[in-house]
């Protein structure tokens, strides 16, 4: 710009169609490009400010954002994906968001996300006895994973799953259960012939999985319960450049191999697997 | 026609750029 110049800014209301565009596009970006956690919606958009540009505009957002109950992985679309409810412990994403609009096309420049859970506060105010979430390197949740694969493994009759991530769990009071959620990808081992799971590998065109498992306490032992929805192989795709945009919103950690990623518009799930209940 | 500047600026819609709407719930 010449000296004394400043860029051209126009005002724009949270509410305005093209602003929902942008955001609309922000979102659907974050959801294609994370392969951790869940895939969130749109909930609000805080801020938008456009800055003309030589060659287009520029939308600079702040959107808050809900987690819903489809994995990252899960190539439902988000259209189909509900929000997770507050009596299931909600997780909200705060995201900034640089888009530029160039003939009338937006396109993702940037995207930094943060998430973070419903306070436990909150959640008690709209139900007294819903389990809160987790920390995900806790032993018992760890522990039911690993039965919950286990028992899955066991039950099927196809490839060997490996652990991708746990995404989420919950500890239950009463009974006494801990309930999982936790995203398996295929491996070239036969689940049958399995004799050391570090030996396999993770097949090239790769195929995921999510499960929902609930290991409960009993007298003497425990029982696990556990249901895997495996999705459609995905075809080998390269991976991100190192110069792309920033993406993420950091979902929890599991000590598991990073899958790569996965195209946006997969068609839905077509194999279900399960429930295998032990 | 009696004109109420005062008043009628009151008594339109408060319009607010920002933030939008919540579509869901806040938390």
């Amino acid at each position: 710009l010449p000296n004394g110049l400043s860029p051209a800014y126009r005002q724009l209301n949270c509410d305005d169609p093209e602003t929902e565009q942008a955001a609309l596009l922000a979102v659907d970006y974050i959801n294609s490009h994370i392969h951790q956690g869940y895939k969130h919606v749109l909930n609000q958009i805080d801020k938008v400010q456009v800055w003309a540009q030589p060659t287009g505009e520029s939308f600079k957002l702040e959107i808050d954002t809900l987690e819903t109950t489809c994995h990252a992985l899960d190539p439902t679309p988000l259209a189909n994906c509900s929000v997770r409810q507050l009596t299931q412990h909600a997780v909200e994403g705060d995201c900034d968001v640089r888009l530029l609009k160039q003939n009338g096309q937006f396109s993702v420049s940037f995207v930094k996300c943060k998430s973070s859970p419903d306070s436990a506060e909150d959640v008690r105010k709209v139900c007294l006895d819903c389990p809160l979430l987790a920390p995900l390197n806790d032993t018992r949740v760890v522990h039911a994973v690993e039965a919950a694969l286990a028992a899955f493994n066991a039950q099927n009759n196809g490839s060997y799953f490996q652990l991708v991530e746990i995404s989420r769990a919950q500890l239950v009071p009463l009974p006494v259960s801990v309930h999982v959620e936790f995203a398996v990808a295929a491996t070239d081992c036969v689940a049958k012939e399995v004799i050391d799971p570090a030996k396999c590998n993770l097949l090239a065109e790769k195929q995921y999985g999510f499960c929902k498992a609930t290991l409960t306490e009993k007298v003497g032992g425990e029982d696990v319960a556990v249901t895997c929805t495996v999705f459609q192989t995905q075809p080998v795709v390269p991976l991100p450049q190192p110069d792309g945009p920033d993406v993420g919103v950091p979902g929890p950690v599991a000590d598991a191999a990073t899958p790569e990623p996965s195209p946006a518009d997969l068609p839905v799930a077509s194999l279900v697997v399960g429930p295998v209940v032990v | 026609k009696v004109a109420h500047p005062n008043t009628a600026a009151a008594a339109g819609p408060v319009v607010r750029p920002c933030p939008g709407r919540i579509r869901y719930f806040k938390i």
